[in-house]
């Protein structure tokens, strides 16, 4: 899966994924990338999110929408909504995965509980990546 | 504010060959994400051309490069929305559309759906002019490989009728189909 969250000048957001879902996948099967709230979610007064990972866990927590209250609500960080949200999923439905978000204010957050994630960003004309924890 | 552009290639076990080639990829993504920011293109802009390098790497898991399902097609999913006025719109289970992300976002913009899925929205897409490719194009070598090892690992096997079963349902049709009342 991949997925992206730009924000401008002007704090407008937008998200994005895209997947080609599991391996060995019954022909049918929905994940969380194109569900609204799951995989994707994008409020100008809250947060743009991008998600990845086992989208059957992702669809029962309803991830997206949980990071975007949990920084619109509680002013959580989105990194720290992000920790929280999967910590979460993992305690009540399992499965792991990654997240990736901005905030109105330009905040990032990127996480996630798997073993890695593959992420990059780019603004003020540097770029950052990574893929293990602590890059 | 500073425009920003932040991307995934996806998450869990990456295998050690496949760190540098994501790197790259992402890597590639964000500058092509961050130059449409910079010439004053809009954030839905942004994050489509981003989807899209993404889409065209096979190092990813989604366009060229997606996974197999059971019977070894492709069927991908992708979605986009816009944080100004909560708009959204996604595909899901399309086939033969090379950047999904680029159907999703006409989902948005033309139609008064969230969400279209499965052969009518591939037809939609293809109506709507959306680029196509052949499922090969879409089939890489490591997914192959990943399907093939998944295969084994559940014992499936081809069927008489080409299509991959554990040896349960293949004894089970067959009693079935052996059932003459």
């Amino acid at each position: 899966t991949v997925g992206a969250v730009a924000i401008d000048a002007d704090g407008n957001i937008a998200a994005g994924t895209s997947t080609g879902g599991l391996t060995g996948k019954l022909p049918g099967r929905v994940g969380d990338t194109p569900g609204i709230g799951h995989g994707v979610f994008a409020d100008n007064d809250s947060v743009g999110v991008s998600g990845t990972g086992v989208g059957e866990s992702f669809m029962k927590v309803g991830v997206a929408r949980r990071v975007s209250y949990l920084v619109e609500k509680t002013g959580l960080s989105p990194n720290d909504a992000i920790t929280e949200t999967l910590d979460y999923m993992a305690q009540r439905v399992g499965g792991d995965g990654g997240v990736i978000a901005i905030d109105g204010a330009g905040n990032l957050g990127i996480g996630w509980n798997s073993n890695q994630m593959s992420w990059a960003y780019g603004r003020n004309g540097e770029l950052h990546y990574g893929v293990n924890r602590g890059e | 504010l500073m425009p920003t552009i932040l991307v995934h290639g996806g998450a869990g076990d990456i295998d050690e060959d496949m760190v540098i080639r994501k790197f790259n990829g992402t890597k590639a993504a964000v500058r092509q994400g961050y130059q449409v920011l910079m010439d004053g293109g809009s954030v839905m802009d942004a994050v489509m051309e981003t989807i899209k390098v993404l889409e065209d790497n096979p190092a990813f898991n989604a366009g060229k490069g997606a996974a197999l399902t059971q019977p070894g097609h492709i069927e991908t999913d992708a979605s986009i929305m816009r944080g100004s006025d909560l708009a959204a719109g996604s595909v899901a289970s399309v086939s033969g559309i090379r950047n999904p992300i680029v159907a999703a976002r006409k989902v948005l913009e033309q139609t008064p759906h969230v969400q279209l899925a499965g052969d009518s929205a591939s037809n939609w897409a293809v109506d709507q002019g959306c680029e196509t490719e052949d499922e090969d194009y879409f089939i890489t070598l490591h997914q192959y490989e990943y399907w093939l090892q998944w295969l084994a690992d559940h014992n499936m096997t081809k069927s008489t009728s080409g299509e991959y079963k554990t040896m349960n349902q293949i004894e089970t049709m067959d009693k079935w189909k052996n059932q003459k009342s």
